[in-house]
């Protein structure tokens, strides 16, 4: 079962088209391993995107740098999973 | 075996062999009026099972919803198990859904991906698409959403295998899909299919390949905000209503746009709900109330599609 440690979820807010061009070329950067649960598409509709921990510090620093808002939506995707394993097996029980 | 549908867990999720299983319990419980059909197999030769709703007579007009088919969204199929309980249940009980039911079938496909949901139990719970090979990449699956032939990739759609949302090599080419477009075309009367994803609350409809609106935009347009009011009406979860393109974004390939366009009128999609941010990772203990306030919306579609016979 792959694991994910450390991973992020960010709500990003998208109030201009430049920010949804940012957005789009950081989801083109394969390197990043970005996960878009909500992909960018329009200025006003939020993005949600599961980050890995090695991109963290670029995507935040690149969304600051930006002057783009976002919050931690999800604080470690793993958490939540384990919790779900966790309830799954008392539920089988 | 669960020996009793009663005795099943509605509100946990479950994994694709309890899913089939359970369903065998509730065609037991209610032979006069379920029955399982296979539909196909899909790319790792698992069953493709759709539930038939039907108090008889031959072909009748029926209403299709599917879930499940982005595998990561586990909601939306533990909603369809919930759904499929509902119905069997208040059949004979509620007087619109048994007048419906006297009249039209309803089929439900609880796991349109069962390969990819299979997948997310056991190896990647952020799993999306197919399992389905690329003989041109080491990257596996297909988003099955891309994959329709409406606007076969063209915009909203990638042509790159390793993306979340690859159109595939051509048009139908996922078995899962295949055997939803024939077994829609080989019924010929199949009058409203609604498709139910997560999340983000939005109630669509066609079109999400281009960015027109339909012949029948006002009327789809009015019968999903009088949803959305149904839905919103149990636990104020608020839902945008809109075409595909104007409430997120161009995409091709989808399903609803293709059967629209093949002369489905009342064609539907639905993200169910997140009302705590919790994504595709939304806690069991919000499956119920997501598929109580999501059943209101569905009702409300089905009648109106009663009561506008074409």
């Amino acid at each position: 079962q792959k694991l994910f440690l450390g991973n992020q979820v960010l709500r990003i807010k998208v109030d201009d088209d430049e920010h949804l061009n940012i957005l789009k070329s950081l989801e083109n950067q394969q390197h990043l391993e970005l996960d878009f649960w909500v992909p960018p598409s329009k200025t006003g509709l939020s993005v949600d995107v599961r980050v890995p921990p090695a991109s963290l510090q670029v995507i935040k620093h690149s969304l600051e740098a930006n002057n783009m808002q976002y919050s931690v939506m999800i604080e470690d995707v793993q958490a939540i999973l384990d919790e779900e394993q966790e309830q799954m097996k008392e539920n089988r029980r | 075996l669960e020996r009793s549908a009663k005795s099943f867990n509605l509100g946990a999720y479950h994994t694709l062999d309890t899913i089939y299983n359970w369903m065998d319990t509730l065609k037991a419980q209610y032979p006069n009026l379920v029955s399982k059909i296979q539909i196909g197999w899909t790319y790792e030769h698992r069953e493709m099972y759709v539930l038939k709703f039907s108090t008889g007579g031959l072909n009748r007009p029926a209403i299709w919803i599917d879930s499940g088919i982005h595998a990561r969204e586990w909601v939306s199929t533990a909603t369809a198990i919930w759904t499929a309980n509902k119905i069997a249940t208040l059949y004979g009980n509620d007087a619109s859904l048994t007048t419906l039911l006297n009249r039209m079938d309803i089929f439900l496909l609880i796991t349109a991906n069962p390969d990819g949901y299979v997948f997310t139990h056991t190896s990647n719970r952020m799993w999306r698409k197919t399992r389905s090979r690329n003989s041109a990449s080491s990257c596996i699956g297909v988003d099955p959403n891309r994959n329709w032939d409406a606007g076969f990739a063209g915009p909203g759609a990638s042509t790159n295998p390793c993306s979340d949302s690859y159109h595939g090599p051509y048009a139908h080419s996922e078995v899962e899909v295949k055997n939803i477009v024939d077994f829609v075309k080989s019924h010929g009367n199949i009058k409203s299919f609604i498709s139910i994803h997560s999340y983000s609350q939005l109630l669509l409809y066609p079109y999400g390949y281009k960015c027109t609106n339909t012949k029948d935009y006002k009327e789809l347009d009015s019968i999903g905000k009088s949803a959305a009011s149904a839905l919103q009406s149990l636990y104020g979860t608020k839902y945008q209503v809109g075409s595909i393109c104007a409430a997120i974004y161009q995409a091709s390939g989808g399903s609803i746009d293709w059967t629209y366009d093949n002369g489905i009128k009342y064609s539907f999609a639905f993200e169910l709900r997140d009302t705590g941010r919790y994504g595709f990772l939304l806690p069991a203990n919000q499956i119920i109330p997501t598929a109580e306030e999501t059943w209101l919306g569905l009702k409300s579609i089905m009648e109106y599609v009663y009561d506008h016979p074409y």
